[in-house]
């Protein structure tokens, strides 16, 4: 459980920026 | 305020002392009767040697720990969040649970930013094809003008062309 | 009722809970290694003492008496040790948000207005194209009236070119001189009537 919730914690700070990045990505290509 | 490390070691001190305090020199003789009827000195010594390495092992135990995790910068940054957040009274934002909803907030300012980008370049091209149409009308008009003259020429010349013929017909007769 | 605490394991990387486990298991092995050692010493000392009398096992027994009143004393004080940490060293308050959330702060969207918001970028964009479209459209009209214009103005310097031939046979006017030559003709014609009436 606790692992979970390390895992988690630690997807909840590091992914958004990294969604937004693919999604800023993948709106430039598409614009482009 | 005090810093979260400096809490961390008083907090630790304290606790060896209440627990030294608790193990006591007079119930470790107590316990070991016997031994200490024996040998009282001795019993004294490893007493003392007791509590010593207890808090030895026990402070040590507490720095490794500190440096294992970086404890240390990690307290003193979370102090520095909370002394930047304290006029903030209200209950701050917490994640909902619901990943795609929190990401609407992490998403906006970048859409945001494309909205306000798109308006400018709506409004720049707007303003340019205004200008393009005005444009176009003059040209519009011009070549109206230009076609009407050419027409008022050519009638002309076709005016001259009908009696150009009427002379030769009297030229003829 | 256990609070997760994930708030602060996104910030710290562990559970605070973990943390201090981790630091109750330690504290207590350093508890039992000490008390071992302290058994190990007297047991030593009784070896040197032939008429001793005191057995091992009663020595094991003291050392569990004192050990299990410490340890009582040991877990009582750490869990209010634990408290006080996860209270005010390991817990981020409520008030205070991390800086990686800044964002819901200054820019708080729920779904809905986050759809909206993507459905103005959208219209913008259709509308931005569409502009781009008539740009384009603007654009070549005006280089089919530049090309209309051109020809037009072609075709006048063409007519002026037809009269500047006239002018240069000193005819200023076609026109006047055509009328002229007209009325001129349609006089001698009647001269000429004349003369052949009077003739006869």
């Amino acid at each position: 459980f606790d692992e979970i919730i390390v895992d988690i914690a630690t997807k909840r700070k590091q992914y958004p920026r990294k969604i937004l990045e693919c999604v800023i990505k993948t709106i430039k290509a598409k614009q482009e | 305020t005090i810093s979260r490390v400096k809490l961390l070691d008083t907090m630790v001190d304290t606790f060896l002392q209440k627990l030294v305090a608790a193990g006591s020199y007079q119930r470790f003789t107590d316990c070991y009767k016997r031994f200490y009827q024996l040998q009282p000195e001795v019993t004294q010594r490893i007493y003392d040697k007791f509590v010593t390495q207890l808090q030895t092992s026990i402070r040590e135990e507490v720095s490794e720990i500190k440096e294992e995790g970086n404890l240390e910068a990690v307290l003193n940054a979370l102090d520095k969040i909370v002394e930047e957040g304290k006029d903030h009274r209200e209950p701050a934002w917490r994640p909902s649970g619901i990943p795609e909803r929190d990401l609407c907030s992490v998403m906006a300012p970048y859409f945001l930013q494309q909205r306000n980008t798109l308006q400018r370049r709506v409004q720049k091209q707007e303003a340019e094809n205004q200008q393009l149409a005005d444009a176009v009308l003059a040209g519009r008009r011009q070549v109206e003008e230009l076609q009407r003259q050419v027409q008022a020429r050519q009638q002309a010349w076709q005016g001259l062309h009908r009696e150009q013929r009427e002379l030769l017909a009297v030229l003829r007769e | 009722s256990v609070d997760p605490m994930t708030y602060e394991a996104q910030f710290l990387g562990f559970t605070p809970q973990t943390c201090m486990l981790r630091i109750y298991i330690a504290f207590q092995d350093y508890l039992f290694e000490v008390m071992q050692a302290v058994e190990q010493v007297i047991l030593k000392r009784l070896d040197g003492i032939p008429d001793s009398e005191i057995s091992p096992v009663q020595i094991r027994k003291c050392t569990e008496k004192f050990l299990c009143f410490m340890k009582g004393r040991f877990d009582n004080l750490f869990s209010k040790m634990e408290q006080l940490f996860l209270q005010l060293i390991l817990r981020i308050p409520p008030n205070i948000l991390l800086p990686e959330d800044k964002c819901q702060e200054t820019h708080p969207y729920t779904e809905k207005e986050f759809q909206l918001l993507q459905k103005e970028i959208e219209q913008l964009q259709e509308k931005y194209k569409t502009e781009l479209y008539t740009k384009q459209a603007l654009l070549t009209e005006l280089e089919e009236q530049k090309i209309v214009q051109a020809k037009l103005k072609q075709m006048l310097t063409f007519f002026d070119e037809l009269e500047n031939v006239g002018r240069g046979h000193g005819i200023s006017d076609f026109r006047e001189s055509l009328v002229s030559l007209v009325q001129n003709s349609k006089r001698l014609q009647n001269i000429r009537d004349n003369v052949e009436k009077e003739g006869k």
